[in-house]
């Protein structure tokens, strides 16, 4: 996967979560996941958490996307 | 470190939730 498509990727996967457009991601736009991905409430929860690394209990892109990187590429990217 | 302890066990969590992300968006629709 090139850096563009991971972009793309990244951006299309944000706002799958950020459905209302507001430029992060909550705790309940995560557990709204929970209908549409075969992940637990829990699940999501711990995914919520483990994204949010400076637990101010949203998601930027960039937490969102070094979450991304570190699952692609096998280390996270600070 | 708890924190790094947590987040280490969270990685399959993790990569669980992006790999149904992936599929949901590459998969049939």
């Amino acid at each position: 996967m090139g850096q563009n498509t991971f972009v793309e990727k990244t951006h299309e996967f944000f706002q799958m979560c950020d459905i209302e457009n507001k430029g992060f991601i909550t705790r309940r736009d995560m557990q709204r996941l929970n209908g549409e991905l075969p992940l637990s409430a829990e699940e999501l929860e711990n995914v919520f958490d483990t994204l949010d690394s400076d637990g101010n209990g949203y998601l930027s892109l960039d937490e969102f996307s070094s979450g991304f990187s570190g699952f692609l590429f096998g280390r996270r990217v600070s | 470190d708890p924190n790094m302890k947590a987040g280490a066990a969270n990685e399959g969590v993790l990569a669980n939730f992006f790999n149904s992300l992936l599929s949901k968006k590459t998969g049939s629709p």
